[in-house]
């Protein structure tokens, strides 16, 4: 499984253009090779936990950024995320179904799972969303090995409405 | 204690003993609150219990307590979050799977103040030790806040104290003595501590002006610095004065709009400067 040097591959690309992490062609240029890099090592890294949660990281960076839209050459094929029964495409423009329900092969025991609890639960709508902290610099990207950060579990968060209200008790 | 709300009503309550806060099919908090000078009706909180409710995936059954001197940084099953872990997340180091649950407990400063953030209530919790007291506040989202408003029982944060255990703060900051409550000390009466080390030494309240005089060292307005006033008049004790500046940041920091609701007020109730 060649996850690493993919990895490695991608920042020395970022940091020679000095190109910041953002909706632009430049890094969707370079987050495009990243996929395609991945996606060339795919079967011999089934099961290996690093890329499949860099493959999501890349995926969903796409969906951020608006690569699909901006441009860099053309999407990576999206991971439909199973939502409420429904298969639903992140990205609309999906090169070919057969290469996600493919991909999603590779994850479908986890994200069922969870989907399905989201089936179980009651007017509290979980989400399955996955994003990454947007403020940290290119050069530090927590993506080798056990150093992946995930900013939200994609399940149960709360979907109600977001109007809040405060109680409190103090003093005498 | 003083009591903000969920609808935005500031209170002044006797409420001693055993009293719930929140009471619904998610969430369940209550306190317990002692007398803080004998002979008088103000009391404070010596004791709270939180229970985050299961009956989902996502909600994991947690109890959490904390008592004066014991303000702990866990539930108390000794686990400090709880809830599934998204796919993929188990190798992760459980410093970043703290964060990735829907329940955890952060330790801000430890036995003194800990935060219990609830993602799939939406809910944050906030307890803290305060000089001797304990204090909470609590934001959630109203539709979750105003869960079982309709039903019988007591939810102090949601219908208020009941009326007969509340407290005229203005008669105290008036100091009129008319409508007066019996047991409420006009600015300057003694009262036998139980708070200080020597239990048989008397309490002085604290007179109007040096209870200004305290509390505007903490930017204290509107009710907050009512409030200050009154357990600074009733106690004495200056910690009080801490517990309402902490008090309002939560507010603040709790509420987006927190700082438009609240009156720019720095004179008290009654007193001359406040046209």
């Amino acid at each position: 499984c060649k996850v690493d040097h993919c990895t490695r591959q991608f920042q020395q690309a970022a940091m020679m253009s000095g190109v910041r992490r953002g909706p632009s062609p430049a890094f969707c240029v370079i987050l495009r090779q990243y996929s395609d890099c991945l996606r060339s090592t795919a079967r011999s890294c089934r099961g290996h936990l690093a890329y499949h949660s860099t493959i999501t990281l890349v995926q969903n960076w796409n969906g951020d950024f608006n690569c699909s839209y901006i441009g860099g050459g053309s999407a990576p094929a999206p991971l439909p995320i199973k939502d409420n029964g429904r298969f639903r495409n992140h990205d609309h423009h999906s090169t070919s179904n057969l290469h996600a329900a493919k991909m999603e092969d590779s994850y479908s025991n986890d994200k069922t799972v969870t989907s399905s609890s989201a089936e179980r639960t009651t007017s509290l709508e979980p989400t399955a969303r996955v994003y990454v902290r947007p403020e940290k610099p290119l050069n530090s990207l927590p993506i080798t090995g056990t150093n992946v950060v995930m900013e939200a579990s994609p399940a149960c968060t709360y979907q109600g409405r977001p109007e809040v209200t405060h109680c409190s008790f103090y003093g005498d | 204690p003083h009591l903000v709300t969920f609808n935005g009503d500031f209170q002044t309550c006797k409420v001693a003993g055993a009293w719930p806060l929140i009471d619904n099919a998610y969430l369940a908090v209550s306190v317990t609150n002692e007398a803080v000078v004998p002979g008088s009706a103000a009391t404070a909180t010596t004791k709270i219990t939180i229970i985050i409710k299961g009956g989902s995936d996502c909600a994991p059954e947690r109890t959490y307590e904390a008592a004066v001197d014991s303000v702990p940084a866990s539930f108390v099953d000794g686990s400090q979050w709880g809830g599934p872990l998204p796919p993929g997340s188990s190798a992760l180091p459980s410093s970043a799977l703290e964060h990735l649950v829907p329940v955890r407990i952060v330790d801000k400063e430890p036995g003194r103040h800990v935060e219990i953030h609830a993602r799939h209530l939406g809910a944050t919790l906030i307890v803290r030790q305060v000089g001797r007291y304990l204090t909470f506040a609590a934001k959630l989202p109203r539709d979750i806040a105003q869960q079982g408003a309709g039903r019988e029982g007591l939810q102090l944060c949601v219908k208020g104290c009941p009326a007969s255990e509340r407290i005229d703060v203005a008669t105290v900051l008036l100091g009129t003595g008319h409508g007066r409550h019996p047991s409420m000390p006009s600015s300057g009466r003694f009262y036998r501590s139980q708070t200080s080390e020597s239990p048989s030494s008397l309490v002085k309240g604290m007179t109007r002006d040096a209870a200004l005089a305290l509390c505007r060292e903490y930017n204290l307005t509107d009710y907050y610095l009512d409030s200050c006033m009154f357990d600074l008049m009733t106690t004495g004790d200056p910690s009080f004065s801490l517990a309402a500046s902490r008090a309002q940041s939560d507010y603040l920091s709790l509420l987006p709009d927190a700082a438009y609701r609240l009156a720019n007020r720095t004179w008290p109730l009654g007193a001359s400067g406040s046209s």
